[in-house]
């Protein structure tokens, strides 16, 4: 999509397989595709950067709710990570506590996971990798009691920032939808308001199935914000845009790689650009 | 489903006893649709419709059948052949200790998947090893252990300060002095374009020589599932792909963008967490699955 070529057929076939291949979706894809169509029949679009500026702001718009500066106003402000199995929950929880850490907020980790082999030990190699506090207990344990414990210890030591992950689960097993509906209502019993941020995480790898994700996850118990991982492979994660599109939320943050520094707030108008790259 | 979306497109075409060009193209548009949204990868699509389209041409509408449910027949017999046929079980017909190697992307579920192998394996009466080697993740060796214990199956005891390669020969230099018949290599997720850990899967495919290396792979991967099947393939030659979370509510697409792009088996699925969790494919399963 650069330079001097001419707006032919051959230009609007390689867009059309760019937006789909980005895996923007169908419905959204074509979308796009009918409106660049109209404005070339137009003359309203002239050459390549023109449309390429045109499709960037069009995806902007959508994706610009989606950048909102992370208000937090709560203490201790109380976050519970959620999503399907594999997706970065555990690694994105040690990135985050560590960038809480450095602007000097007191963190606690709860361990709550105590389904997944090693999962409690998993976090706490980031737990002492972020220089933080963790609340766990043995496996197997309800994770709904780890989920108390840890924000009464919080509580207990003024901390400002709680983190607590969950096991990774498939949005279509209901018991366990339901046991992240009493994980969130304990909170909320420990701590009115609590949990004061649902942080969906998302693999930027995973196609359409994405948004049936956040609708299930949102229509279990409320998302509130977004994580988009793995944006350091070559997939370019287009389904942010309906998933933004359907739950009008914020993608916090985005990781690009397994270290602790990679997690980069995320921007509408680099995250547009790369997937023209 | 795309059937009912052909009933609509053909009752529009009464009385036709062939499927011609004309009827068809609204057809293959439909076709290619449902594909897409099923997460097939673009290009895939385009072949596969493309496909459709020579076999459906001038195809007789048996007297039995209504266009529609010809074209469908048509569709599914295409998806189901691409999909593999039928079952294609591991290759373990060699000198023991026969070595199996677990790659892929991150989260994909490579460590899960080894232990569901090697219950499976020990099911069949076989002496299943496993050897942890991802030294990267924190408590990777530690899951693998403790899967390992789940399902009493002995795990070689790496540890995160040694080397994959190295660990991997020591551990098939064990399995044969201790008689176990069947390695499985569980590696550590990485991205097919990390220049540097590929080459780490080809210095451990040197060293130990597997006779089986399965891409294990999410069903809800998206388009990007022809270029990760595609590098780990040309990197490695794989011999197979384990394709897991299936107990979800993807569509798996990338399972037929896997399969078009490699030529390569699915050889197994995974259903779900627990360790009895593995089923082999099912090629027809898969094809309706993807068509919705
Ligand atoms: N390349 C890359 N890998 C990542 C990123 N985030 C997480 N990972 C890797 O993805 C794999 C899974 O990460 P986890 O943090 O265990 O994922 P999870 O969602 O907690 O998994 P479950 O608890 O089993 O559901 C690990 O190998 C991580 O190192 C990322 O931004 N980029
Ligand atoms: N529902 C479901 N979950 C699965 C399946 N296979 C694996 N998982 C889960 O997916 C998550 C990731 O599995 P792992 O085995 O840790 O994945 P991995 O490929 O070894 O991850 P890395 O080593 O970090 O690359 C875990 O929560 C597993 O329990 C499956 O077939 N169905
Ligand atoms: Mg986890
Ligand atoms: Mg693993």
């Amino acid at each position: 999509l650069y330079g001097d070529k001419e707006i032919d057929e051959e230009f609007l076939e390689e867009l059309e397989e760019i937006l789909l291949t980005s895996d923007l979706g169908v419905k959204t894809s074509y979308r796009l595709f009918a409106e660049v169509e109209e404005k070339v029949s137009h003359k309203e679009l002239e050459n390549p950067a023109h449309l390429r500026r045109f499709l960037q702001q069009e995806i902007g718009t959508i994706l610009k709710q989606a950048e909102a500066p992370w208000e937090i106003r709560e203490k201790p402000y109380v976050i519970m990570t959620i999503g399907v199995n594999g997706v970065g929950k555990t690694t994105t929880i040690g990135k985050l506590a560590s960038i809480f850490a450095k602007q000097k907020k007191k963190v606690v980790l709860g361990a709550a996971d105590t389904f997944r082999a090693a999962a409690v030990e998993q976090l706490t190699v980031w737990a002492e990798r972020a220089k933080v506090p963790i609340i766990k207990q043995s496996m197997g344990a309800d994770p709904a009691a780890v989920a108390f414990d840890t924000l009464q210890s919080a509580i207990k030591r003024e901390a400002d920032i709680v983190i607590i992950d969950t096991a990774g689960r498939l949005h279509t097993k209901v018991n366990l939808m339901d046991e992240l509906k009493k994980i969130r209502r304990v909170l909320d019993k420990a701590l009115p308001g609590a949990p004061h941020e649902v942080l969906l995480v998302l693999d930027a790898n995973t196609g359409q199935n994405a948004i049936t994700q956040a609708q299930m996850f949102n229509e279990a118990i409320g998302v509130t914000g977004l994580v988009m991982t793995k944006l350091d492979g070559t997939a370019k994660g287009g389904v942010i845009v309906g998933v933004c599109d359907e739950l009008k939320v914020p993608v916090r943050y985005i990781g690009i790689g397994e270290s602790l520094r990679d997690l980069r707030p995320f921007d509408a108008s680099d995250f547009v650009d790369a997937l023209f790259d | 489903s795309l059937s009912d979306k052909l009933d609509v497109t053909f009752k529009k075409l009464r009385g036709q006893g062939r499927l011609t060009e004309d009827n068809i193209k609204e057809a293959l548009r439909e076709v290619r649709m449902t594909l897409l949204e099923a997460d097939v990868n673009f290009l895939v699509v385009k072949q596969f419709v493309k496909a459709v389209r020579e076999r459906a041409m001038g195809s007789e509408v048996l007297q039995s059948l209504t266009p529609a449910q010809q074209f469908i027949k048509i569709v599914n017999e295409e998806l189901t052949s691409l999909m593999g046929g039928s079952a294609v079980d591991l290759e373990l017909n060699s000198a023991p200790p026969v070595v199996i190697l677990m790659v892929g992307l991150q989260g994909s579920g490579k460590t899960t998947s080894s232990g569901k192998l090697a219950l499976s394996l020990k099911k069949k009466k076989r002496r299943p090893f496993l050897v942890p080697v991802d030294v990267y993740r924190p408590a990777a060796i530690d899951q693998l252990q403790s899967l390992g214990r789940q399902i009493d199956v002995p795990v070689f005891p790496s540890t995160d300060s040694q080397d994959p390669v190295k660990i991997s020969r020591k551990a098939v230099e064990t399995a044969r002095q201790q008689g176990y018949d069947t390695v499985i290599i569980d590696t550590a997720g990485r991205l097919q374009i990390d220049e540097k850990l590929m080459a780490e899967l080809e210095k451990i495919k040197a060293a130990v020589k597997p006779r089986e290396i399965l891409l294990v792979a999410d069903a809800m991967t998206g388009q990007e599932a022809v270029n990760i099947a595609k590098t780990f393939n040309d990197t490695l030659d794989i011999t197979g792909v384990v394709l897991t979370k299936l107990d979800g509510d993807a569509r798996g697409g990338a399972a037929l963008s896997i399969k078009a792009v490699t030529g390569k088996p699915i050889k197994f699925v995974g259903e779900g967490e627990k360790l009895s969790a593995l089923d082999v494919f099912h090629p027809d399963r898969m094809a309706s699955r993807i068509l919705g």
